[in-house]
């Protein structure tokens, strides 16, 4: 196990176990600004694991931000563990998120589905579901975008459990969709939530789960727009954005509708790269390019969710 | 690990709602055959499905059949997935 961040290699995808042992080298080379929270226990039993930015203070505003819900897009995991170390080497540097910091909070989920992680290095690279199973039935999982309260049950999940958009017996039935769920709605003040996804080269908003706009469509628009804009500036990548279901198809029981339906205003889901040849097997030499761009287009929403304040 | 030896992702260019729903009914057909990584969506985005090996003879036939325009965009899945693990291993070393 790689013991110290400076000896990680972030251009390098990583087991489960490599991942929660830099987390804890992390929250201790930084522990000024990051801590590490456990928000709940997953279906078989690993730690759901949350790193908070904080420089202090209590009941602030904040940013929640989750890669890795679907295991198998590994491009994820990896994108979230270089923005961890992108938001330390930045704080101080860069005014938008030194300003951000000064009044929020960033809550970053590197792994939302260990299970489904582990599994993917263990047995099933291209596993996309969490692992819990109910007796009686022969097929493991349930896709944890489809097991959210908002639209449950309706177009664009299954209810049929060898699925790969299996939305579960009911809503929140999954540890893993719970345990997000608890700790945002106990939190109370979160005011943007970001879901990375991959891949289709999009950035999207609510609704998934209905055609019909939201009543912050057009300022989700403009933003996602810009933060589109951004992150082309990097490296030239063209992204889609606009709501979920005009802009790749109608999905219900999702995290951001969920989100938004909570009251989180600022709730964008993103697909990363395509590079229309490798899907979810992007190589390792991808991860920095595709998560430098990620950032420019993540900063681009926080500069928006601190400066419109509601 | 599963071995993926054979395996094909299949790239597919729908050219209207009707193509794409005959792609919705192979998902129907197959459910635990037909993996879609990117599902039939609408006409302007390209339906991205892995077929393991024992498959691919039955879904190219289908897709042919219906007049599916298609393109193998990843020709064999066990190459890239070993391909990754060696990177693994060497970036440990």
């Amino acid at each position: 196990l790689e013991r110290s961040t400076s000896s990680f290699s972030y251009s390098s995808y990583h087991t489960l176990e490599e991942i929660y042992s830099w987390i804890d080298s992390f929250v201790t080379e930084h522990a000024d600004l990051v801590s590490k929270i456990q928000i709940g226990h997953s279906f078989e039993n690993r730690p759901i694991l949350v790193l908070k930015f904080s420089t202090g203070g209590s009941e602030r505003q904040a940013i929640w931000i989750d890669t890795g819900i679907h295991s198998r897009e590994w491009i994820t995991h990896a994108t979230g563990i270089w923005i961890a170390k992108q938001i330390v080497s930045d704080h101080g540097k860069d005014y938008i998120l030194t300003s951000l910091l000064n009044t929020m909070d960033i809550f970053l989920e590197i792994v939302s589905n260990p299970d489904g992680f582990a599994f993917t290095h263990s047995m099933n690279r291209l596993w996309r579901k969490n692992k819990s199973n109910q007796p009686g039935i022969a097929c493991i999982g349930v896709d944890l975008n489809r097991n959210w309260r908002s639209g449950f049950g309706g177009n664009g999940s299954k209810d049929n459990p060898c699925s790969e958009t299996y939305h579960g017996p009911y809503p929140h039935s999954e540890p893993e969709v719970s345990a997000i769920a608890n700790f945002i709605t106990a939190h109370g003040n979160i005011k943007a939530l970001i879901s990375i996804h991959s891949y289709s080269q999009m950035l999207m908003y609510p609704y998934g789960h209905s055609l019909e706009p939201i009543s912050n469509q057009e300022e989700l628009y403009n933003l996602a727009k810009r933060a589109v804009q951004a992150l082309y500036e990097v490296h030239g990548i063209k992204y889609l954005y606009g709501s979920i279901s005009t802009t790749l198809y109608v999905a219900s029981g999702i995290t951001v509708d969920w989100a938004y339906d909570s009251g989180i205003k600022y709730s964008f889901s993103f697909e990363l790269r395509d590079t229309g040849r490798y899907g979810f097997l992007l190589p390792a030499t991808q991860i920095i390019p595709t998560a430098q761009e990620t950032w420019m287009a993540i900063r681009t929403i926080l500069k928006h969710t601190l400066r419109h304040p509601y | 690990q599963m071995n993926f030896t054979g395996d094909q992702v299949l790239r597919i260019l729908a050219q209207n709602e009707m193509q794409l729903s005959l792609l919705r009914d192979l998902e129907g057909l197959k459910p635990q055959k037909v993996d879609f990584w990117r599902g039939p969506a609408r006409p302007s985005l390209p339906v991205d499905m892995r077929v393991p090996f024992s498959e691919l003879k039955d879904v190219k036939d289908y897709l042919e059949s219906h007049g599916l325009a298609y393109s193998v965009m990843i020709e064999d899945i066990q190459v890239l997935l070993d391909q990754e693990r060696e990177a693994m291993a060497k970036s440990r070393r």
